[in-house]
């Protein structure tokens, strides 16, 4: 849908606004941590797989936040310069529900997307700095 | 700013490139002129040219809207989400998701639709795929990857710069900065 001029949209849009967008339904996992079970865990995983941040595209994601989850959200954090806590707080969760590319963050398990360094996460958190 | 990997770029003799829209969108003229002056500001600071030609099949980038499922395993999400993706070089592909309420002109910061987005915004974004950068943890930076609707963002940011320099090196005529032919930042509300 295309409007000229933003005086041109018209009612029925205004009135369809408050559709949801596709990612907001992540919004309801704010608090949740490592080691608990939610359901819908899983297309939030298949969020960060789609974005490169989990690397394998299994059948079937689990519902677990796992080491797994905890290590996509730690590189999220790092690339979006956000407090790097590996949980869904509220800063975190606001990012990963606006609108954005479609293309990857990560790519072939690799982000040079924070200042130019490749990085990869352990679980633990700490930063390693690849030969390449 | 980051390249994709391998850092494709477009060779040395292609650098006067070519583009055309997907002739079943049935764009207007308006919506058209929103790519040239997104191509613009890529081309302001590097020796790349851009020029729009009929014949889609022989263009060098390719742009079309599409909706859901589109052949190309990136299927589209319909309202916000997912607003668009380009391929690295020298694939030339740039897709937008149809179903998105595209602004083309206008003050889109006070569209009274929460969903409305900034056309040229993520065009100039998708281009700077189109030439080889990645994403960038910069949020001032055109490769950021997200935009919140109802903004703005056209101009590249020092970040966009030195990398798509990087790649392709200086228009000789770039005297170093990006918004003094322009008329953007309209909320600044002062020089242009």
């Amino acid at each position: 849908r295309f409007f000229p001029n933003i005086t041109d949209i018209p009612p029925w849009i205004k009135n369809n606004a408050t559709s949801k967008a596709p990612w907001d339904a992540f919004n309801k996992f704010a608090g949740c941590r490592p080691g608990e079970k939610r359901e819908g865990l899983s297309q939030l995983k298949q969020y960060f797989n789609h974005f490169g941040y989990i690397p394998n595209s299994p059948s079937n994601f689990s519902e677990d936040f796992d080491d797994e989850l905890e290590k996509a959200l730690k590189s999220y954090q790092q690339n979006f310069k956000l407090n790097v806590t590996g949980q869904l707080d509220d800063q975190t969760l606001q990012q990963i529900v606006r609108p954005r590319c479609g293309n990857a963050d990560v790519i072939n398990g690799t982000s040079s997307m924070n200042s130019g360094r490749s990085s990869s996460f352990h679980t633990t958190g700490h930063l390693h700095t690849t030969a390449h | 700013f980051s390249f994709f990997p391998g850092t494709p770029r477009w060779p040395s003799n292609r650098q006067d490139l070519t583009y055309s829209f997907l002739p079943a969108n049935g764009l207007t003229d308006e919506v058209k002129a929103v790519f040239t002056s997104a191509f613009q500001k890529w081309s302001t600071v590097t020796p790349l040219t851009f020029t729009q030609v009929d014949s889609y099949s022989s263009a060098d980038i390719t742009i079309g809207f599409y909706t859901g499922d589109h052949g190309d395993g990136e299927p589209f999400d319909g309202v916000l989400g997912t607003l668009a993706h380009a391929f690295s070089p020298t694939s030339g592909r740039l897709h937008l998701d149809g179903d998105e309420n595209w602004v083309v002109s206008g003050d889109v910061t006070k569209a009274s639709v929460s969903t409305a987005v900034d056309l040229e915004s993520v065009a100039v974004h998708e281009i700077g795929h189109l030439l080889g950068l990645g994403h960038s943890s910069v949020e001032d930076a055109i490769m950021y990857p997200s935009i919140t609707s109802r903004t703005r963002k056209v101009e590249l940011a020092d970040d966009d710069i030195q990398g798509i320099q990087l790649l392709y090196g200086t228009n000789p005529n770039y005297n170093g900065s990006t918004t003094s032919n322009t008329q953007e930042r309209e909320s600044s509300g002062g020089d242009p």
